[in-house]
């Protein structure tokens, strides 16, 4: 899976 | 940020501070799930290992999750040094196991890179999908529950519930794509309450006890 990620919330 | 996400966020907030509350005036943890409340804490620390690594996004966001690493702890301790008589384990009886298993089995097939951060965040957007499950599984044997127990948890499905429209929101306005496993997972978490909140929405708001139907 492409990285998506800011994972930017909780 | 959005309004949504503020608003689901905040939500969150209130259900801690409202288990809080719960625990303290009545002084006894008794209608709580202590397994649900040990998931949450492996929730939060596996997923907010990047504390680690002061990548840093905003300040909000650091608070956040000191503060919902912190007061998850801190419950475990009310539940368990401090309330510790009116815990009772006999109705606390969902194996969690059967849901950390298929979680890190998930992790390792689901995730955005085979690194220390991203499987670990991995696992904890699928546990938290069903980490409400001990919880709900104890109310329905009791089949009742008190009423600040209720807006606990309906306190927990509203902050769910809103990180849906918070998502909409976010692919229309940003170029970022889909963050498909919070999303996936998040779809699964606010089903697992409809059932509740039907209950809470029909009976408790309208000055009801929750009592579950025979």
């Amino acid at each position: 899976v492409q990285a998506f990620a800011a994972h930017d919330e909780l | 940020m959005n309004f949504f996400r503020l608003l689901g966020d905040l939500s969150h907030l209130a259900s801690i501070f409202i288990l809080l509350h719960k625990i303290q005036t009545t002084r006894s943890c008794r209608g709580i799930s202590f397994k649900t409340q040990v998931l949450y804490v492996v929730v939060f620390v596996t997923r907010y290992l990047d504390l680690l690594t002061f990548q840093f996004h905003s300040i909000y966001n650091t608070v956040m999750k000191l503060f919902f690493i912190g007061s998850s702890i801190y419950i475990l301790y009310l539940m368990r040094v401090r309330f510790r008589p009116t815990n009772d384990p006999s109705i606390d009886t969902f194996r969690i196991e059967y849901l950390l298993g298929p979680c890190a089995v998930l992790s390792l097939i689901f995730n955005y890179g085979y690194t220390w951060l991203e499987i670990p965040w991995s696992f904890s957007i699928f546990l938290e999908s069903v980490a409400i499950l001990p919880q709900l599984f104890m109310l329905q044997r009791t089949g009742e529950a008190e009423t600040i127990t209720t807006h606990y948890i309906a306190a927990l499905g509203a902050y769910r519930a809103l990180y849906i429209p918070n998502w909409i929101f976010r692919y229309f306005t940003e170029d970022n794509g889909v963050d498909a496993i919070a999303v996936v997972a998040g779809i699964v978490q606010t089903a697992l309450y409809v059932d509740f909140g039907w209950i809470y929405f029909t009976k408790v708001l309208q000055g009801q006890k929750f009592e579950l139907p025979a």
